[in-house]
């Protein structure tokens, strides 16, 4: 498992979800994303990544980790996709929204957050169909109980590029 | 092989 010379994508996760940033840091997400297009085995690697720090007990950096994820579904292309769209990644969201495993100690942002995205997929990415049996899934318990409103059209749309610093 | 072993072992977390 080679590694790319400089920042690898640990370094790239802990600093797009690092707790202190004071607001989401476009500069380290699209850093993540790039990386993950470099590396041979990205999408695999980044989706474990991401999913413990989908856990954190830390809403801030939960939060920011779902920016991520968001941000590779729209940057990282199929490679990326066809990851997500493995029950062994969908069951790290599900156990974060569902009260049988850390739902009840999980706050209402990070929860919601998760049941737009993977709406919003089974929208955008009809062929990941164990994406939709995971929602449906998540519905037939009544863990969600309608579809949130998250504007179809715009679901996969690439993020915007990093500003450019001020001199 | 592989991918056909990772596809039968990918399974839908019980609840």
């Amino acid at each position: 498992m080679a590694e790319a010379e400089g920042e690898s994508l640990e370094s790239w996760l802990n600093k797009a979800t690092n707790p202190s940033n004071r607001q989401e840091d476009w500069e380290y997400i699209i850093g993540f994303c790039d990386q993950i297009n470099k590396e041979l085995e990205g999408p695999q690697i980044s989706v474990r990544l991401l999913a413990h720090k989908i856990q954190s007990p830390q809403e801030w950096e939960a939060v920011q980790a779902l920016t991520v994820l968001e941000a590779c579904m729209k940057n990282c292309g199929r490679r990326f996709h066809n990851e997500v769209g493995k029950f062994r990644f969908l069951n790290e969201l599900i156990k974060v929204v569902s009260p049988k495993y850390l739902g009840d100690r999980v706050s209402e942002k990070v929860k919601t957050k998760i049941i737009e995205l993977l709406y919003s997929w089974t929208v955008a990415l009809p062929e990941e169909s164990k994406i939709k049996d995971a929602y449906h899934m998540l519905k037939r318990q009544g863990i969600v109980q309608s579809d949130p409103p998250v504007p179809a059209d715009r679901t996969l749309i690439p993020s915007p590029p990093p500003r450019p610093k001020n001199p | 092989l592989g991918e056909e072993s990772e596809e039968r072992d990918d399974h839908l977390l019980p609840m």
